[in-house]
């Protein structure tokens, strides 16, 4: 199971701009 | 003058839209000590658009609310009151909704433009990058 942490890594991680 | 840099300029939507604006915006923000602000208003939108069915959603509304607004960090500070008492009760009753930190977001988002971002068009590292 992911920790609270690494879960709310992903959750910045997803929502930040990609390189185009 | 579609350059990213003027695009930079025009709102902070558009800086946090781009990925060289966002991450300079998050140096400076480092500096400053606030840069639980902007986490936070990533975490919103990566929450934002997470599958209410999936278990890990409940995980994730639970990780944000401990790690920004549960405490006396940056973020809490400058929530409304009855803004984190609703978050805290959608948590409580595990009453999970996509939209339910929307209104945390607007308000940070709107500190985030009357200060930070303001400050951020006139520091040295967004001159020097220019």
């Amino acid at each position: 199971i992911d920790s609270e942490d690494d879960l709310l890594q992903e959750c910045i991680s997803s929502a930040m701009p990609k390189k185009k | 003058p579609d350059s990213p840099l003027a695009r930079w300029t025009k709102s902070l939507h558009s800086l946090l839209g781009d990925q060289d604006g966002a991450y300079l915006f998050r140096t400076f923000l480092e500096r400053e000590q606030c840069v639980d602000t902007l986490d936070f208003w990533f975490a919103c939108n990566g929450f934002r658009q997470m599958n209410l069915k999936d278990t890990k959603t409940l995980r994730v509304a639970k990780a944000i609310y401990k790690r920004y607004i549960e405490n006396n960090c940056i973020v809490s500070k400058q929530l409304k009151p009855a803004t984190k008492t609703y978050i805290r009760d959608s948590i409580k009753k595990q009453q999970i909704d996509s939209i339910m930190f929307d209104q945390a977001q607007t308000e940070i988002q709107t500190v985030m433009e009357e200060n930070a971002y303001q400050m951020f068009l006139t520091s040295d590292i967004y001159l020097e990058y220019v």
